[in-house]
């Protein structure tokens, strides 16, 4: 005999209640509730055979392979319980209760009657569990309960736990922070955050960790929880984890993707660092004779630029083209984007010819060089040079000859006007 | 050139002789005038030596192919033995009126350069901002030309044939450059259609008897720089009264080649 009982309240009694109940009977009710409500039961009559420890007759509440109470008997004795006014609740949404007679009752006994209701549960209250409890947020409804998140955070799919949307991170500068979310607060639960570090080829990054370090771990297993791990090209560094700062890793690589992962329980502070890019090293040059380099220093590294520039009266030459200055770039691998070029004294070169006249130097050796001077002629007598005046021109700094009267412009070699091929002839005498 | 003399060669080595056959208009398309050399490449010359004939005002030049331009030549008749040239550009001066000749002058662009020789060498032109009122009256210059000698013998049109009374050995004269205002009086006296311009100045005698004529325009009226002793065209032959060349009080009439620096230095220069 027995039954079970689903609606949200209800009554049960012994067999043949109010009137005396029978031998060698056992009856079980078997309550069950929905989720989210817990069950109680009071009894308002029991009158059963007493006996040592109820091995006689009894009524047994249970829940879940767990006896939560046996009673039997009129009154309370130290051997054996009686209900009273008790209210026995569930832990959870099934109860079953057992009634049971022996073969043999000295007396009458009526048995017992006994009601039972479902009774909302307050998850947000009651559960202590952290591992059931809501993350930030717990909200109690009839049946049931639901957690939400503070601002930023997402619910987990746990629906329990609130994780953080943190993938997106690229760092390219060459210094830069990175930390854990609400870093120095606890870090959020059940994230996957990967920082990504993307600097040019050439540059290396180094981190550094702030000595404040807290991530989750486990004295015997490494890293179990919580952790970080480093990928830097090949490299891999990690798991990371517990109370000790890393302090400073040198990656090797311009290329660095940290992975932060964080379980669904534990309060821990989290994790900071600094990141610093280092270029690749070019040995440091040499000046060219007559010229220098700008700026000086110590050591060059990737990206630094290197002007080359000539002293007074020089020019710079690279590739046999002459230039006011040259630029040198230190390039990833440590290699200088060319050779230091040379210092050559400014040349003015040959100089131009003009139609019907030559060119005189007025040097030794014909020499084009700053400071060399020449001077223009007309060849033909016919020819003047024009405009007249000195036409001396000097070889000047910027690299071409220049005259004080014309500057750049050239003369020429004009015909001689006005000047009969023949004499007038000569008075004669009348 | 009337009461000149004959040059002889090199003497005027400038001297150019302009040949135009204008074949549209025979037989009155031939006529001749003279010019000056001012480079290897220019001749400079009087505009309405080289403007088209036409009976409207309309100034359209000469084709350049129908021009020949002789330099070093002495006598007219051993053309043969002169640099002979032809013409790449005609530019008259834009503002060339030809009803009353002012700004009278015109540069003529040789196809090929003249080898400068003893009897082919350039004149001079005035210093650029000379000023206008030079060259000072009674200061003589001299004009040479193949032009009319004999001014008795007609003519039938305003510029002399080559099949008239020519000369053929080059002629020239020496002649005073006459007060701007007695030259304007003396026109305007006669005939008030004649206008002397700023552009234009006198040159001749009072009593005539020395004078250039038909067939001299274009050539150049050069005059000795006293500084440099170099000849200097400070005019170019232009035009005359309808008397006789020669005759008492008709003065020739001569471009003032000084106004137009500006103008000859932007072509001459652009070409260089």
């Amino acid at each position: 005999q027995g039954a079970n009982l689903t609606d949200m309240y209800g009554t049960l009694h012994s067999p043949n209640y109010p009137e005396s109940y029978e031998k060698e009977v056992e009856v079980t009710w078997n309550i069950s509730v929905p989720d989210g409500f817990q069950i109680k039961l009071y009894f308002i009559h029991f009158d059963l055979e007493p006996s040592y420890l109820c091995e006689y007759d009894y009524v047994k509440v249970e829940a879940e392979q767990e006896v939560l109470a046996t009673f039997c008997g009129r009154e309370e004795t130290d051997t054996e319980q009686v209900p009273g006014d008790q209210v026995i609740t569930s832990p959870r949404n099934v109860l079953s209760v057992t009634f049971r007679s022996d073969f043999s009752n000295e007396e009458r006994f009526s048995g017992f009657e006994a009601h039972y209701s479902a009774v909302d549960v307050d998850e947000c209250r009651d559960r202590n569990d952290e591992d059931l409890a809501c993350d930030h947020y717990c909200h109690n409804y009839i049946g049931g309960y639901y957690c939400s998140c503070r601002y930023g955070y997402v619910l987990h799919s746990d629906n329990r736990t609130c994780r953080v949307e943190c993938s997106d991170s690229v760092f390219t500068e060459r210094t830069g922070v990175l930390s854990s979310s609400d870093y120095p607060r606890s870090y959020p639960k059940s994230s996957d955050c990967l920082y990504r570090i993307e600097l040019e080829e050439g540059f290396q990054v180094n981190l550094e960790f702030d000595d404040t370090f807290d991530i989750e771990d486990h004295p015997e297993v490494t890293c179990p929880y919580d952790y970080i791990k480093i990928q830097a090209g090949q490299r891999e560094f990690g798991p990371l984890c517990g109370d000790r700062s890393p302090g400073r890793i040198q990656t090797g690589s311009n290329s660095v993707q940290i992975l932060f992962h964080s379980d669904n329980s534990g309060e821990n502070v989290g994790w900071r660092l600094s990141y610093t890019a280092v270029g690749s090293q070019c040995q440091v040059l040499q000046p060219p004779e007559n010229g220098q380099l700008e700026p000086v220093q110590p050591q060059y590294t990737f990206k630094d630029h290197v002007l080359v520039t000539c002293n007074h009266g020089y020019k710079v030459f690279k590739d046999d083209e002459e230039l006011e200055h040259y630029q040198i770039v230190c390039e990833k691998g440590g290699s200088w984007s060319s050779t230091v070029p040379t210092c050559k004294m400014v040349d003015c070169g040959a100089p131009e010819e003009i139609e019907n006249g030559t060119v005189t130097f007025e040097g030794p050796s014909n020499s084009t060089l700053l400071g060399s001077r020449i001077q223009y002629s007309c060849t033909n007598p016919l020819h003047h040079l024009y405009p007249s005046g000195n036409s001396t021109y000097t070889c000047t700094e910027a690299g071409v000859w220049t005259s004080e009267e014309l500057g750049t412009k050239l003369p020429s070699c004009q015909p001689v006007c006005g000047e009969p091929g023949q004499a007038f002839p000569a008075l004669q005498k009348r | 050139i009337v009461g000149g003399r004959s040059a002889v060669p090199g003497l005027f080595p400038w001297q150019a002789l302009l040949m135009v056959e204008d074949v549209s208009r025979v037989p009155e398309g031939r006529w001749f005038g003279s010019g000056a050399l001012l480079s290897e490449s220019w001749v400079l010359t009087a505009a309405h030596v080289l403007r088209s004939h036409r009976r409207d005002a309309s100034v359209v030049p000469v084709s350049p192919e129908h021009i020949r331009v002789y330099l070093g030549l002495h006598d007219i008749r051993t053309k043969h033995l002169a640099v002979n040239r032809t013409v790449e550009r005609v530019l008259l001066h834009p503002r060339f009126d030809p009803r009353n000749y002012n700004n009278d002058i015109a540069l003529v662009k040789l196809s090929q350069r003249v080898d400068l020789s003893g009897l082919a060498l350039p004149v001079c032109l005035p210093p650029p901002g000379q000023d206008s009122s030079l060259p000072l009256p009674n200061t003589l210059g001299l004009v040479a030309g193949w032009g009319i000698s004999n001014p008795n013998v007609s003519t039938d049109d305003t510029t002399a044939s080559d099949l008239g009374d020519r000369s053929d050995v080059l002629q020239y004269v020496k002649l005073p450059v006459v007060d701007q205002e007695e030259c304007r009086s003396s026109y305007a006296s006669r005939y008030r259609k004649y206008n002397i311009t700023e552009n234009m100045f006198c040159a001749g005698y009072y009593e005539g008897g020395r004078d250039t004529c038909l067939g001299d325009s274009g050539g150049a009226f050069v005059m000795e720089d006293p500084h440099t002793g170099r000849w200097v065209a400070q005019g170019l032959v232009s035009w005359g009264g309808p008397e006789k060349c020669g005759s008492q009080r008709v003065y020739g009439v001569y471009t003032r080649v000084s106004n137009y620096m500006p103008w000859l230095q932007n072509h001459l220069d652009s070409d260089s």
